[in-house]
């Protein structure tokens, strides 16, 4: 098997952050 | 794009492209507007598996902002319904299961090696190409673990109001119906004849109500680690609740009581050996009820017995083993009291053990939860998508 080349890390927000961001989101939206 | 073409199995490489307009139709048809029933006949935790293809596939075309917004709308989508359904045993089962599932494919697909050791050669073709998502797996398993803490919340929610009149108050044994300690007949007997009050829950509904949630977490695909350690967690609120009552009721601390309190818990340990659950330590958390209850039954007068009691109540803490002694109460004018001296006994052998002075166990108490790595022997390119599922806009690739 070949050695796969290195992926790119994406980099996530917590759990919270995200609650947060989707809060935020959604009281933006009429 | 409707267009569909036969081809073989074969063909397939695992993936589901969609549109990047379709995501919010994705999670709303898969996630929040999703009925559990509705996939009880399909491969279990298909709705991970389709997420997880939908991500491969956004991976494999280098589209960072898609594999994002997509795992982000998910773990909010899955939020959302958690918050709606906060009292609801099955969805919240029916989520653990998935991000689990989710969360075990994230890392089966990873390409670490670590997660590769029991992959078919065909699933390693199948790992991410460009995108580490390791940041994402971790913010999945924090999510996992808040669902694991509702589903005990709802589980125990339903079970708690059973346990004392299951554990302490029905009488399951037969023979044993009516011999209760003296002055105490009337409680009892004034319960049956209601023709069952809602407190007046038997052993056989607890029993029952388990079986229920195993069915559920079984059916729905849940690791049967998890099960284990949702299994073992309502044990513990069973021995709690169960314990702290004796602890602080007269009525129930006699010899008939202890044998009742026996029968019960085997009855318990039964169904946890019928149900492959025995290795779950689940049977381990009932052990202080068990003690209790032998404690009840046996001879309390020499020194001997003195010697046997403490060397037989391990689980029991001294504030617990004096506490019950102290309460129990003569079946009838033959059987005499516990006696002063002999709670003496007991209390000078049990000093050096140095227990903690708390009476009442802590019904609160939660073990740490684990979700050790499942991988899945599901070949993805395999899955079928019920066309009642309503995701024609998923294109398989």
């Amino acid at each position: 098997r070949l050695p796969s080349r290195p992926r790119i890390l994406l980099k996530a927000p917590t759990l919270a952050e995200m609650e947060e961001m989707n809060i935020s989101e959604e009281e933006e939206s009429p | 794009r409707q267009v569909t073409v036969q081809r073989k199995e074969k063909d397939f490489e695992g993936m589901l492209e969609y549109y990047k307009d379709d995501e919010a139709l994705l999670v709303k048809t898969l996630i929040t507007d999703f009925k559990p029933n509705t996939v009880t006949a399909t491969v279990p935790c298909l709705p991970a598996y389709i997420l997880f293809m939908c991500i491969r596939h956004a991976d494999y075309i280098n589209d960072d902002q898609k594999v994002e917004s997509l795992l982000t709308s998910t773990i909010n989508g899955i939020k959302k319904v958690l918050k709606k359904n906060n009292d609801d045993f099955e969805v919240t089962s029916f989520w653990l299961a998935n991000s689990s599932r989710l969360l075990h494919c994230l890392k089966q697909y990873s390409g670490d090696e670590v997660f590769m050791t029991q992959n078919t050669a065909k699933q390693n073709e199948h790992c991410l190409k460009n995108f580490d998502l390791a940041e994402y797996r971790q913010v999945l398993s924090d999510l996992s673990i808040q669902i694991y803490q509702q589903l005990i919340k709802v589980a125990e929610g339903i079970i708690q109001p059973m346990i004392v009149s299951a554990m302490l108050e029905s009488e399951s044994i037969p023979s044993l119906a009516g011999v209760k300690p003296m002055g105490y007949r009337n409680r009892s007997s004034s319960m049956d004849t209601d023709g069952g009050g809602p407190s007046s829950y038997t052993l056989e509904a607890l029993i029952r109500q388990l079986g229920q949630f195993h069915g559920i977490m079984r059916d729905q695909g849940l690791d049967p680690e998890i099960v284990g350690q949702v299994v073992r967690q309502l044990f513990h609120c069973v021995n709690a609740v169960t314990l702290n009552n004796l602890l602080l009721r007269k009525d129930v601390c006699s010899w008939s009581n202890g044998m009742q309190l026996r029968y019960n818990t085997s009855q318990m340990e039964e169904w946890l050996r019928g149900n492959n659950l025995y290795q779950s330590k689940a049977a381990a958390t009932l052990e202080p009820i068990i003690q209790a209850a032998q404690l009840l039954q046996v001879k309390k007068k020499t020194s001997q017995d003195a010697e046997a009691i403490c060397s037989l109540c391990t689980a029991l803490n001294t504030q617990q083993i004096v506490k019950i002694l102290n309460l129990y109460t003569p079946l009838n004018e033959f059987e005499e009291r516990v006696t002063v001296s002999f709670i003496r006994n007991i209390q000078n052998r049990l000093q050096e053990r140095n227990d903690p002075p708390q009476l009442l166990v802590d019904t609160k108490h939660t073990f740490p939860v684990l979700f050790p790595y499942t991988p899945s022997a599901l070949s993805l390119e395999t899955l079928h998508i019920p066309a009642s599922l309503g995701l024609d806009f998923l294109i398989r690739v």
